[in-house]
């Protein structure tokens, strides 16, 4: 028996948003420690790592360990029907082949509940190590999801650069080229709003535009993102969930021939 | 040109 209880239903709805253009079919894992999903997109390029800690929910019953295959398109056509203000309820019995979400609103006078089909979904589960990164640059999640999307009208990958002096994206295509150097800066009135840098390394990586646009579907899910960066290893692009947990997107970088 | 490997590279499987 499963039942999770997520008063900031609209959390959920964010998250399937951010996801369900990368990855068609993924395994929602349900644990004591939390609500989490890893799956890789179809050209197994990119991986995303969800993490929804239980401690999070308001209630939260998982009395073992469930592993759940959802169609992540169907299910965002069903966290659709919950408003915004909806409190969302998973609920699943042990060997059934559906799941179903409860959508209550505030006021308690609308009940919906969907169910959805599971099915069976054969994936790689891959090892994660925690790493120490060449550089880790934080900055307000809007400015990196225009500067994937203006890039992209130039070229079809972006070179990430990190360096004393800043982090440089740039890239090159058949009308010219473009780069973007954003500087560290701290002396602005909120927080989030700053751009901060930490270099043990200077760092060169390319990336397929494509991609980091797809990981950029994830912005309204947090207002800063952190992208931690080691020579010939996958970036991290990482979304925090507000006190709950954090979407993790791993991309391979492009590597010159 | 730029060459583009998996991810499943990096990683080892579980």
């Amino acid at each position: 028996m499963l039942e999770l209880r997520l008063v900031q239903g609209s959390l959920l709805k964010k998250v399937l948003e951010s996801i369900k253009e990368l990855v068609n079919d993924a395994n929602f894992d349900c644990s004591s420690t939390g609500f989490s999903l890893q799956a890789m997109d179809s050209s197994h390029v990119a991986l995303v790592a969800l993490l929804l800690r239980s401690e999070g929910f308001e209630h939260y019953r998982c009395d073992r360990n469930l592993s759940m295959g959802m169609n992540l398109n169907n299910m965002a056509k069903m966290l659709k029907c919950a408003g915004n203000d909806d409190i969302i309820t998973i609920k699943a019995d042990d060997g059934s082949d559906t799941v179903t979400f409860m959508f209550e609103s505030p006021t308690q006078d609308k009940i919906s509940d969907f169910e959805m089909k599971l099915m069976d979904i054969d994936s790689e589960h891959l090892g994660i190590p925690e790493a120490e990164y060449d550089a880790i640059v934080r900055m307000p999640s809007a400015e990196f999801a225009r500067i994937c999307k203006d890039l992209s009208s130039i070229g079809d990958t972006v070179v990430i650069s990190v360096t004393k002096e800043g982090v440089k994206f740039s890239t090159k295509g058949d009308i010219g080229a473009a780069n973007i150097v954003c500087r560290q800066n701290t002396t602005v009135d909120k927080p989030d709003d700053a751009t901060v840098i930490e270099m043990k390394e200077p760092v060169s990586l390319q990336f397929a535009l494509r991609y980091t646009n797809f990981f950029t579907k994830a912005t309204p899910l947090s207002s800063t993102v952190t992208i931690s960066l080691s020579n010939e290893l996958p970036v991290v692009v990482e979304y925090k969930i507000a006190e709950m947990g954090y979407v993790r997107f791993y991309l391979a970088p492009k590597i010159e021939e | 040109c730029s060459r583009q490997f998996p991810i499943s590279l990096y990683f080892a499987t579980t």
